[in-house]
């Protein structure tokens, strides 16, 4: 947080869009501002009411290059936008450059990503260098569908504003079909069983005929996170991996190990990356992959380290699997990944995808 | 740095100048101050901005600093204060 800045007094906040960018529809520019804000208030006791014609405590606007302000855009990428700490005047406006490419997608700069990160600024939290935080200075796409505000973001605002105090109204835990389309976390086996993981709970099939099981996450490891993002077997030393943002846990056997969770550069990746997508030991060549974005890294297990031939874009040595992968696991020699709703079967051997399946289709569907 | 770089050293280390200027505070105030000087600032910014991102704090313009700080990011600054 901003020293010597506690925020704003009141917790009712006024913001106005004052112009648009050309780039996106007004309704979606409207909808990605919206959300920005509900990422703040889910945790706060923080409001935000729209207002059209007078000034507002967050004014919204797109300028390019020179623009009322000491802190001229710079033209395509560089800086994105910038906000200023809560106070009169222009404190808490938030300023997108309009040289930069806005999108509802993934394609250019992601205007509610971008703005909920601003927002922060907005309302007084300064920069963090936890690489898994929203507050992190460097832009990283994620799909906004699957954006949870990251704990290290909670503590900062949380500590300027307290928690929310009617707690958002959680959905009724109705267990999902594990028919309904669903988009997975991760997948990993676990000493014969697959645990399909998804938001806060796992499906865990314990044998090829029995019917999934569905768990809460922390009901079997308290210690790890929600939201897990990646998550690979390591039969040769009884282990599995589990990611989240730029750190990761060891579970031996069922137990996390004390040493969790490290820091996922310990492995090689450089500081740019910043969470992994999926990842998967592979026993046929005795690799473990991990998927980030458009590439993947290769990691030999044994000398701990990541070969140097990587990262390659993933069309180039797993074709038909898609741009980006959200999990992957191995069985009888087959890696089957996982995008938003689809599954590729795919042989190593044959270098091709051999089936296309539904995501859910290991869960008896 | 060196003051005989390449030239794609010499706008790197340009690069560098804007980037430590707008978010980590580096002054060259248009103050002619001693080449020493002026060195030992932006090392010393090199060493901060390295550290906030967890790089090897090296103060010196190597790849990893130089991919960093070509990252799209935030317009804020990311230490000291905030006027």
């Amino acid at each position: 947080i901003f020293p010597g800045n506690s925020g704003w007094k009141k917790r009712d906040l006024t913001y106005r869009i004052v112009n648009y960018t050309p780039d996106m529809p007004a309704a979606e520019v409207d909808t990605a501002i919206q959300r920005a804000f509900q990422v703040w208030s889910d945790v706060t006791p923080l409001t935000f009411t729209r207002i059209y014609d007078s000034l507002a405590d967050i004014e919204i606007s797109f300028a390019a290059q020179v623009h009322n302000d000491y802190w001229p855009f710079d033209g395509p990428h560089g800086t994105l936008a910038h906000a200023f700490a809560p106070s009169n005047g222009i404190g808490g406006d938030a300023h997108f450059d309009e040289d930069e490419t806005w999108t509802s997608g993934s394609r250019g700069y992601n205007l509610f990503l971008v703005a909920a990160h601003e927002f922060g600024h907005s309302l007084g939290l300064f920069h963090s260098n936890d690489p898994s935080a929203l507050m992190y200075p460097t832009y990283h796409f994620i799909e906004p569908s699957e954006f949870h505000l990251p704990d290290d973001d909670v503590r900062g605002i949380q500590s300027l504003y307290g928690a929310r105090e009617v707690p958002v109204q959680p959905q009724p835990p109705s267990t999902p079909s594990s028919c309904k389309p669903i988009t997975f976390d991760a997948v990993t086996t676990l000493r014969g069983e697959i645990l399909f993981f998804t938001n806060k709970t796992l499906w865990r099939q314990i044998s090829p005929d029995s019917l999934a099981e569905h768990h809460l996450i922390k009901s079997f490891w308290p210690a790890l996170p929600n939201h897990i993002q990646a998550a690979y077997e390591y039969k040769e030393k009884d282990r599995v991996i589990v990611f989240k943002g730029a750190k990761y846990w060891v579970i031996n056997g069922y137990e996390i190990t004390k040493d969790s969770p490290k820091s996922i550069y310990d492995l090689g990746f450089p500081r740019t990356v910043r969470r992994i997508d999926a990842a998967v030991h592979d026993e046929n060549t005795d690799k473990t992959y991990f998927f980030v974005d458009d590439k993947f890294w290769s990691f030999d297990e044994e000398k701990q380290t990541m070969d140097s031939v990587t990262p390659k874009k993933i069309i180039d040595v797993f074709p038909g699997v898609g741009n980006r992968v959200h999990a992957v696991f191995q069985n009888d020699e087959l890696l089957y990944f996982f995008d938003a709703s689809r599954q590729y079967e795919f042989s190593t051997a044959k270098k091709r995808v051999t089936r296309l399946l539904k995501s859910n289709s290991w869960l008896k569907c | 740095f060196a003051a005989e770089t390449s030239q794609d050293n010499e706008e790197n280390a340009k690069f560098a100048e804007e980037y430590l200027k707008k978010y980590y505070n580096l002054k060259t105030d248009g103050v002619r101050q001693s080449r020493k000087k002026t060195t030992s600032q932006f090392s010393e910014k090199i060493r901060e901005m390295q550290n906030f991102f967890g790089l090897e704090v090296t103060g010196s313009l190597d790849s990893d600093t130089m991919e960093m700080m070509q990252q799209p990011r935030c317009g804020f600054v990311d230490v000291g204060e905030y006027s």
